[in-house]
């Protein structure tokens, strides 16, 4: 089992995350705890973009992805129209 | 691929440099070279049109290009050198929508073969396809992935990834794809293999490079070009020359007119980017290899009717366009297009440049060059004096000539001012 990241690297993370679009301002009035399972989703789209495998987990090659020099803008747009292409499936 | 959501309404944008790295390797001509190419990078494949406009311009540009350090007055402060390396403002009514900010505490460099520091051209086209409404893309190969993967080889070659040109047509259209108004962006493409001779023509005889004595020089694009009679050669800007032997004038600028015999100074515009030809009291507008409408008087420019000239340049320490004649020049000023008042002035101001030049051209680390007979002198960036070791032969330098052979035959230079 990947080893548990340590406390700091998950409020690095969720820092990061926060900051680049995967996961929504905190908001002090609602207090909305992050789930564990949108944590996880949040992870593996930044994974996605980074060309990582998608494990869902704060693994070190995630943690050290988060350490590269990037653009800074948010990944993930509020009102972006993420274009899917579908791949059409050759039976 | 993203969409932002925004995108302009116009197909021409203007833009402008309005500062640049302090501590770089690279030149300003440089830094505004590769913003052109990383700007061309887009339009060949919307059909978008992009003008750097100077300082003087009334209208604000519609990407404003600067390099700043940690906050500097919008919500992305940088973070010193690695982790943020640039971001830009996507397209709107507001007067930051376009806009490009690029770390100033980066290593930018550009072709740097050993990896170190941060490509700038690539950087530059990332940042440009948010200032024209994309987000970032997980696409393998695409521009606008979030983290830097380093450089994209040779800007005259890069061609964006196909994952890039759909986000792009899908806010912008596709490019028109006939023929003559596809843009081209790369240098100017060489002109079609003339057709083969009839057996019996006399080929036509070349002058020989190495003599110099050319009718007029330019820096087009980053590529030097030589002019002499009906051909002309280029020089890229590595320093390679593209064939030694001549490309013919009239088939490779369109639109030329047969009785053009002679081009006598050439220049690129840097509003615009058109290449200007001069012959007799007119000029002729190329965009890209293409005439754009009919001879223009050198009246238009300041000159008194029926004047010609042996040199234009534009010099980027202010924008302003320089007509030499003989022992006099003239001064335009392209941003607000209309001549300079109090002209002409004596040459001598350009202390120890020759009267008369061939031509005079700004290289690509932005020194200035007279190039008269066989020989050029060398004005650093941004002075009026020349070097002291001026003149130097040519040939050896620019054209890929023998080594001038120094004693009693070598050809002596023409006399200074």
């Amino acid at each position: 089992a990947a080893e548990e990241p340590s406390a700091q690297d998950v409020s690095l993370g969720v820092d990061w995350l926060t900051r680049y679009g995967y996961l929504p301002p905190p908001h002090p009035a609602q207090a909305q705890l992050q789930s564990p399972a949108k944590l996880r989703d949040a992870i593996k789209v930044m994974q996605r973009f980074a060309g990582l495998p998608e494990t869902g987990v704060l693994d070190p090659a995630t943690m050290a992805t988060m350490h590269r020099p990037r653009c800074s803008l948010p990944d993930v747009l509020g009102a972006a129209e993420l274009v899917r292409r579908r791949r059409r499936r050759r039976r | 691929y993203a969409l932002s959501g925004s995108v302009w309404k116009k197909r021409t944008l203007t833009w402008r440099v309005h500062s640049f790295p302090k501590s770089s390797a690279l030149s300003q001509e440089m830094v505004r070279t590769l913003m052109h190419h990383a700007l061309t990078t887009w339009g060949v494949e919307s059909g978008l049109k992009f003008q750097e406009v100077g300082s003087q311009s009334p209208a604000e540009p519609d990407i404003i290009i600067d390099f700043a350090r940690a906050y500097h007055q919008d919500s992305y402060p940088f973070d010193g050198q690695g982790g943020t390396l640039a971001h830009a403002f996507f397209p709107g009514e507001h007067s930051i929508s376009g806009d490009t900010h690029f770390d100033d505490e980066e290593v930018w460099t550009y072709g740097s073969k050993d990896g170190e520091g941060t490509d700038l051209f690539a950087v530059a086209v990332h940042e440009f396809g948010h200032a024209l409404g994309l987000g970032h893309s997980s696409a393998p190969d695409s521009i606008m992935r979030p983290f830097y993967q380093g450089p994209v080889g040779d800007p005259h070659k890069y061609r964006l990834s196909q994952d890039d040109r759909e986000g792009l047509q899908q806010l912008y259209g596709k490019v028109p794809q006939t023929p003559y108004d596809k843009p081209t962006r790369k240098p100017l493409a060489p002109p079609p293999p003339p057709p083969a001779l009839p057996p019996d023509s006399p080929s036509l005889p070349t002058p020989d490079r190495c003599e110099g004595n050319f009718d007029a020089i330019a820096n087009i694009r980053g590529e030097t070009f030589f002019f002499k009679g009906p051909w002309f050669w280029r020089v890229q800007p590595s320093g390679q020359l593209v064939s030694p032997r001549p490309a013919r004038l009239h088939r490779f600028w369109e639109g030329l007119p047969a009785r053009v015999r002679v081009v006598q100074a050439a220049y690129a515009r840097p509003s615009d980017g058109c290449i200007l030809l001069f012959s007799g009291p007119q000029f002729w507008v190329f965009r890209d290899r293409q005439l754009e409408g009919a001879p223009r008087p050198l009246t238009e420019l300041g000159l008194p009717a029926g004047e010609e000239v042996d040199a234009v340049f534009s010099w980027p320490q202010n924008g302003k366009t320089y007509l030499i004649r003989g022992r006099r020049y003239w001064r335009y000023d392209d941003a607000a297009r209309r001549p300079d008042p109090g002209y002409p002035r004596d040459l001598s101001l350009w202390e120890g440049a020759p009267p008369a030049p061939d031509d005079v051209t700004v290289g690509n680390t932005g020194d200035t060059y007279f190039f008269k007979g066989a020989h050029y002198w060398r004005f650093l960036k941004g002075s009026v004096k020349a070097e002291s070791d001026s003149p130097q032969p040519m040939g050896h330098k620019w054209l890929d000539c023998p080594a001038p052979s120094a004693g009693p035959h070598a050809p002596r230079p023409p006399k200074a001012t």
